[in-house]
């Protein structure tokens, strides 16, 4: 490292120790966007709060490795529809970088009030805006229980894909059962949909395009 | 591989540890706080020409004596990683979503002459 010491693969002048570093620091730069296929980092406008964050995270797997040569993805909902009741809102999931690969695995995590009275019949439809102004919905997925606290439904993958909007969105129907009919009272809120326990996907994807993943993977 | 000290001329591993922090990435990078960031330099003369660095064995100190020996080098050979591992990354991206991924051949472990 001393002044007249020369590199010792190029022969050049060492470069000074600060020098170096600032190599390296852009280097890693680099090397992370690179790996990461961005052309930058991003720029995040509508961070996850910190609790939900946490709460999802430990949601999944604690220790799992990311699927070989695939993705997993936690995408936070951001709520629309009748403030009313949560049980006829409508999910709105953003998953731009999500839209260029084979999705193959999905579960929407839903929290339920401590306060259930009864037993929740819930179903879940993919909604899509057509021509019309009502748009078009899809079931996805039908639950029942009597538990409050965390859910987790599997949603058929190939009821996700398909659109060209990277937006996708899921209207929740839910209900109370008594016995085997609707119940009379429908208490007001069944469903966390806005707070730290705010719905999330669980997402597994990998790259679409053929032999991506032996590219990678060489 | 030797991990490289500055009189080190031949062929070695240098050791950088990045934070994200330093980067100014730690609003974006959630989990690791930061990787090593590797490098191999170093001459390769040519004796250690084609040597895997420490997983040489015998056959391939023979082979490196019988290269010493002969006047004529074939080619020059460079200080190269000979032995990478993935960085698992969980990170946030544009649209706030949290996205784990293993990026394949970030660290780099070992470094030879090619």
């Amino acid at each position: 490292q001393g002044a007249g010491a020369a590199c010792p693969s190029c022969g050049g002048p060492t470069p000074a120790p600060q020098a170096e570093r600032a190599l390296v620091l852009e280097l890693a730069k680099q090397q992370i966007l690179e790996g990461l296929h961005l052309t930058s980092r991003p720029r995040i406008t509508h961070p996850p709060p910190q609790a939900a964050l946490a709460r999802a995270l430990r949601r999944l797997q604690p220790g799992s490795v990311a699927p070989a040569n695939g993705e997993e993805v936690i995408s936070f909902a951001t709520t629309t529809g009748p403030s009313t009741s949560a049980c006829s809102s409508v999910l709105t999931f953003h998953l731009s970088t999500a839209q260029s690969h084979h999705l193959y695995h999905a579960r929407l995590w839903l929290h339920v009030f401590p306060t259930l009275p009864g037993t929740l019949f819930l179903r879940i439809f993919r909604w899509s805006p057509g021509s019309g102004h009502q748009g078009s919905r899809t079931l996805l997925a039908e639950h029942q229980t009597t538990a409050p606290g965390w859910h987790a439904l599997t949603l058929p993958s190939s009821g996700l894909r398909g659109e060209e909007s990277p937006v996708l969105k899921l209207q929740l129907n839910c209900r109370l059962l008594e016995g085997n009919t609707t119940s009379a009272q429908q208490p007001r809120q069944l469903l966390d949909t806005a707070g730290d326990q705010r719905p999330f996907l669980e997402l597994k994807i990998r790259p679409s395009e053929p032999g991506a993943g032996r590219a990678r993977r060489r | 591989t030797p991990t490289c000290e500055p009189e080190t001329p031949l062929c070695c591993r240098r050791d950088h540890y990045v934070d994200f922090q330093e980067l100014g990435w730690r609003d974006w990078i959630l989990q690791p706080e930061g990787y090593q960031l590797n490098y191999c330099s170093g001459q390769c003369p040519p004796h250690l020409a084609g040597s895997p660095g420490i997983a040489a064995s015998f056959h391939s100190a023979v082979f490196s004596l019988l290269k010493a020996n002969n006047p004529w080098p074939l080619g020059t050979s460079c200080c190269v990683p000979t032995a990478r591992r993935p960085l698992s990354l969980l990170y946030l991206d544009r649209d706030g979503n949290v996205v784990k991924t293993d990026v394949p051949d970030m660290v780099v472990e070992a470094c030879g002459c090619s």
